[in-house]
């Protein structure tokens, strides 16, 4: 494939931080249906220990390794013929083990995936079942989930061995509101973050399953999503996404806005906002946050990214001759940007 | 943002609201 190398070119704001993507390579799932999901894992086999690439589709979820030939090979092909997948769910850290969410219009199954080198079958075993509002996996082999609504909803975490075992059931109290997605706080690794249907931020103590606040933003769109949260200085910065803001203004509507929140006040306020440039429109869709990194694919089909750093868009990557950007996702090694099309295509960016 | 707008900030607000949060 020709390397393809897109930037911001803007004379006029000389201060502004320029990234760059570019392109190092393609692979094409050839599962002939809708692409749903992407992402990394580090694998380890009997023959090779590599990073490997997650492409989900509604029946399949594959497993890609890049060969010495410059193509990519199938590893491991899983099969899901009942229920469809909605989600890969990341778990940091983790080797060998691929974690997704299935379901129709909500989560309703949580699987594991891996290879068994006992009998070189590949597993998918159920990990949880129910009306799941929201999954994230944690740093040190742990996952939460939040299951029911309003009174009825249980919060747990799940720790779980090298293998996928389980090893630990944690209760998390859970608030009277509906999660909608948790997010870790880095920095403080014992605390947890979620956003609620109301737009409540709820903080709790992964340890002892304390809630510890919930603090009504109240100035934000309801159905906003949290990325990420940073800890520093006794505050907490959150990163939200707004999936349901209005097109016409991408000013007045920016795609990721940050928070800032004192926890022992439960005070909060709008930190920054994280637009589109001058003369580019679109809503967000969908994106992730990784390290200061944040990457939104917008409605008019192009990827934008933004440096949280400097709150600065970095750089803008507009839909190829193949088609429009459905899914963006950064890489584990933080370092590379995962583009992906409806069709299965998943283009690889270096981002400097 | 000023420590008036956001209120007295505490280092140790974890721990302060964990020893304070019924369990």
């Amino acid at each position: 494939e020709p390397l393809n190398e897109v930037a911001i070119e803007d004379p006029v704001e000389d201060s502004q931080r320029k990234g760059s993507l570019q392109m190092t390579s393609k692979l094409k799932s050839c599962s002939g249906s809708c692409s749903v999901d992407v992402g990394t894992v580090w694998w380890e086999a009997a023959d090779f220990t590599a990073l490997c690439v997650v492409t989900a589709c509604e029946a399949s979820v594959s497993l890609w390794r890049h060969l010495e030939s410059g193509h990519w090979g199938s590893v491991h092909t899983w099969h899901f013929t009942k229920v469809p997948v909605i989600q890969i769910v990341p778990l940091p850290g983790v080797q060998s083990l691929v974690c997704v969410a299935l379901g129709g219009l909500e989560i309703s199954e949580i699987r594991f995936l891996f290879y068994s080198s006992e009998d070189g079958c590949v597993k998918q075993p159920l990990v949880k079942t129910g009306n799941i509002n929201a999954v994230l996996g944690l740093k040190n082999r742990r996952l939460v989930s939040s299951c029911g609504s309003l009174q009825h909803q249980e919060v747990e975490v799940f720790s779980f061995s090298e293998t996928g075992r389980s090893k630990e059931r944690q209760a998390l109290m859970p608030p009277e509101e509906t999660v909608l997605a948790f997010a870790e706080v880095d920095g403080m690794q014992e605390a947890l973050i979620a956003l609620t249907t109301t737009d409540c931020l709820v903080v709790w103590n992964l340890t002892s399953g304390q809630l510890l606040r919930k603090v009504p933003l109240g100035f934000s769109y309801l159905g906003s999503v949290c990325h990420k949260a940073y800890s520093d200085s006794g505050l907490l910065f959150v990163v939200l996404s707004h999936p349901h803001a209005e097109e016409s203004n991408s000013c007045v509507n920016p795609a990721f806005q940050v928070v800032v929140l004192n926890p022992k006040t439960a005070r909060s306020a709008r930190l920054m906002s994280l637009s589109l440039p001058l003369g580019i429109t679109g809503r967000y869709l969908e994106g992730e946050v990784k390290g200061v990194s944040a990457a939104a694919v917008l409605t008019s089909g192009t990827i934008a990214v933004w440096d949280l750093f400097w709150g600065q868009c970095t750089a803008l990557l507009p839909p190829n001759s193949e088609g429009s950007w459905s899914l963006a996702r950064w890489s584990v090694t933080d370092t590379c940007l995962l583009a992906g099309q409806k069709d299965g295509s998943v283009y690889i960016y270096s981002y400097t | 943002h000023s420590e008036s707008d956001l209120g007295p900030i505490s280092i140790n607000w974890f721990e302060e609201l964990s020893s304070e949060a019924p369990l």
